[in-house]
């Protein structure tokens, strides 16, 4: 399977409801400095369930779009959606948003379903959002081949 | 759980040298450089380290902190690859991971990906394919991509946009 | 010692607003963005923090860690400029500052670095000018040096020599 | 006054004794990963008196040329001179070196000199290694922008 497409809504620097995509498989994301290019890793990092501290968010508040500081005490929904494409061509989406209240909540085609269940399914497909090997974050890579023999030890044991 | 550790061991471990010398190699070094991971106990590996190390062509060097930006890049990517194909996820996400290469080393990465990246889902569950998501500000790195998608800062709104672009495919 | 640091402080926070608008600047934002310094607590400010803030053109967040990977440089490149205006050393040396930028940002860059090495000693002492050392990977930014220091590796003798070239300098 | 050029002998990866220059008023380092330009800006570091651990080196052992792991114990000495041009056209030099004993050797104009008189002569031309605010290593940038408002007052203090 493979990602098709995003659906995000008010999502940090994406405004309103917009739809990205289709994603192919090869798909570049470019665009000049502080455009929002990261913001969409952010995204998709989002919607498998990493926490927002790696999304450069202290808060799930913080990743709620904003005009500027003011605007950020305004309460806002926010949700991602990724459309994703199964081998048999059939479409399975998984919705993460942040509601009013500023909690997490998950949808697996437009149901809501606790965390486990959400993190289960994804695991069906490959997507082990514990072990992350598959996001390399702007800046990270160089310390993936200098990570200590204990950091190594620990990743191969969440993925064996 | 020791069987499933030495599981994933042993295969990432006789992996990682072939893909590194795919990353490496060129026409003054058709073979590439040396990769490899050693156990610091083989009794209780989960207990103990795992150690990684990779040699660039011509070098001798065992301490991988020693390496420069772009070669500590390249030993980063191989390790990240041989892991995906032990467990494959369906996708990767790379946020930038060209920056300290040069051009050589961009084009091999992009050719290894683009290679990487062809359709053919009885690979996608072997491990020995995945799609990518790359965000790069080299040409010389997404002109290798099937398709663009291009973020903007609409001023008026103060938010991001985006445009999305075919390419036609070379392979 | 409180007289001294409020001399440093007060030249760097008039500098460096006018340095940040110079690095980002454009014909859409002819202005350019803001930057400030702002002491955590005025009567004994060394024994608190100094807090930076830059704001790129049409961006309104005061939190430096929401920045882009470039915006971040920019904001860097513009606090070092400031600081050594204040005291001015006779070089700075840059490694690959330029990782992180796209080529617009890049050519702003190399375009203020260009302007600042212009020899003139009365300047120099003044810190309006200084000796620059830059290792790029760029063409966008080193073809804008006087003179280039290639390094290649010898690869029978298994160690690094060096080329240089004088480029007929365009100003 | 300005760098006029450097000569290098079994500094890092340079073999024997290498000459580098001139340093013009802009000048650029190029030259494929792994070549060895940082290691030029090392030497830079390493001649006003930057300590071993900031130039990758965990002891000045390592950063005496050695042609594979085998060859680090082979005693050799090394140095680095750098050559400045004073703004009335006199050269000065400036020569650190590691002896065969693995310690530092300071010299200005080839004479042995204390660390104190090294370091003040280099403060008389407007070199501070301690606030090192002119050198920026590779990678370290975009950290120089979110440094903590402690840390800003420990840089201010060192220039002040
Ligand atoms: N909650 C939010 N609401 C609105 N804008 C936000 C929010 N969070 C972050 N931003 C904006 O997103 C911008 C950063 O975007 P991003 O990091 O994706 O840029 P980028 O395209 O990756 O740039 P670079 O090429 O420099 O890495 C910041 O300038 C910030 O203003
Ligand atoms: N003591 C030493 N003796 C010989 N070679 C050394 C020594 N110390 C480091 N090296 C070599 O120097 C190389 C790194 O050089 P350097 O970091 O300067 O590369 P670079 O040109 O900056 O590359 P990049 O563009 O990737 O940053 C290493 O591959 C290492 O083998
Ligand atoms: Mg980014
Ligand atoms: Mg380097």
């Amino acid at each position: 399977g493979s990602i098709h497409r995003l659906e995000v809504d008010n999502f940090k620097s994406y405004k309103g409801h917009q739809v990205i995509g289709p994603f192919l498989n090869f798909t570049a994301i470019i665009g000049p400095n502080g455009a929002g290019k990261s913001n969409l890793m952010d995204a998709i990092s989002f919607v498998l369930g990493v926490r927002s501290s790696h999304l450069r968010g202290s808060q799930l508040r913080d990743l709620v779009y904003a005009y500027d500081d003011k605007e950020r005490e305004v309460r806002r929904k926010a949700h991602v959606k990724l459309v994703y494409l199964q081998g048999d061509g059939t479409e399975l989406s998984f919705t993460r948003g942040i509601t009013l209240q500023s909690a997490s909540e998950y949808r697996i085609d437009d149901k809501v379903v606790s965390w486990d269940e959400y993190n289960n399914k994804m695991r069906s497909l490959g997507i082990l959002v514990k072990a992350r090997n598959f996001l390399v974050f702007q800046g990270d890579v160089e310390s993936v081949s200098t990570k200590s023999p204990k950091e190594l030890t620990a990743l191969f044991e969440h993925i064996s | 759980r020791y069987a499933r550790f030495m599981a994933a061991f042993t295969h990432i471990s006789t992996e990682i040298d072939s893909i590194y010398k795919q990353l490496t190699r060129d026409p003054d070094h058709p073979i590439g450089g040396t990769a490899y991971l050693s156990l610091e106990n083989d009794e209780e590996p989960f207990l103990h380290g795992i150690k990684y190390t990779a040699m660039p062509p011509t070098k001798r060097f065992r301490n991988m902190e020693e390496l420069s930006g772009g070669e500590k890049t390249v030993a980063a990517l191989a390790l990240l690859f041989a892991i995906h194909s032990f467990r494959p996820s369906p996708f990767f996400v790379l946020d930038e991971v060209d920056a300290a290469l040069d051009n050589v080393n961009v084009a091999r990465v992009a050719a290894y990906i683009h290679a990487k990246s062809r359709e053919n889902a009885g690979q996608r569950n072997a491990g020995h394919s995945f799609q990518s998501v790359v965000i790069s500000l080299k040409d010389t790195f997404f002109d290798k991509a099937d398709g663009l998608i291009g973020v903007y800062r609409d001023h008026d709104q103060g938010c991001s946009r985006v445009l999305t672009k075919r390419l036609t495919t070379h392979d």
